[in-house]
């Protein structure tokens, strides 16, 4: 463990709480795209399902569990308790269009052709580009709450953290995973035009609002 | 390959 990837996990951890705080508190989940915490919670549960066979530490557990289970009440609450806010019109993202090239890829390109190790590569595929949905509402939408606009900026500096923890872990440990750092990347880079809407705009108080 | 063990990041 190092700190980047621990101040990444918890950035994570951070991105989650905020998002499922703001449907709670608001009753309502305006703004967020349900089919990008679908996709969510897909790559959580293809990626843990070694949950119960491969112990790493009480904190890789602990992390594993919280994060399917706070994926999955996100999801619960869009669709089924605060049904009646969700925005089904702006949030209309093809998600057959990731799953399927993606799951093609994982067969393809992985480090072990075994079921495992598939579902592990689908998972950081997918989550590379999992959050397309979310931004594709945005630009739709053509603005977001702050509080969203907080939510995807802890979510998109937890993988660019890790990106550092790979640099570190690369040049202290030996370690190197071409696929989460390639996935990784992909990801990050996803962010890059929100990022630089976020820290131009909502550091200084103002909305996020794309240019039209 | 040898990252197939080493799943140790969440």
């Amino acid at each position: 463990m190092n700190i980047f990837r621990l101040v990444g996990d918890l950035s994570h951890l951070l991105a989650i709480f905020v998002l499922l705080l703001k449907i709670w508190k608001s009753r309502s989940c305006a703004g967020v795209s349900g089919k990008s915490q679908i996709l969510f919670a897909l790559v959580f549960i293809t990626r843990y399902l070694d949950l119960f066979t491969n112990f790493i530490s009480v904190y890789n557990s602990l992390m594993k569990v919280i994060f399917i289970a706070s994926t999955v009440a996100t999801v619960y609450l869009m669709y089924i308790k605060f049904k009646a806010t969700y925005d089904s019109n702006h949030d209309t993202f093809r998600i057959e269009f990731l799953v399927v090239p993606v799951g093609g890829l994982a067969f393809l390109v992985n480090h072990d052709f075994t079921p495992l190790e598939i579902l592990w590569t689908f998972s950081i595929y997918l989550e590379s580009v999992a959050i397309l949905p979310q931004l594709f509402m945005i630009s739709k939408t053509g603005e977001a709450e702050t509080i969203t606009s907080h939510y995807l900026f802890a979510l998109g500096s937890y993988r660019a953290l890790y990106l550092l923890n790979w640099i570190y872990r690369y040049y202290f440990e030996g370690y190197f995973d071409l696929i989460a750092v390639v996935a990784g990347c992909v990801q990050t880079i996803l962010y890059c035009d929100f990022f630089y809407l976020y820290i131009t705009k909502v550091m200084w108080g103002k909305k996020l609002s794309l240019p039209a | 390959g040898d990252n197939a063990q080493s799943k140790d990041e969440l």
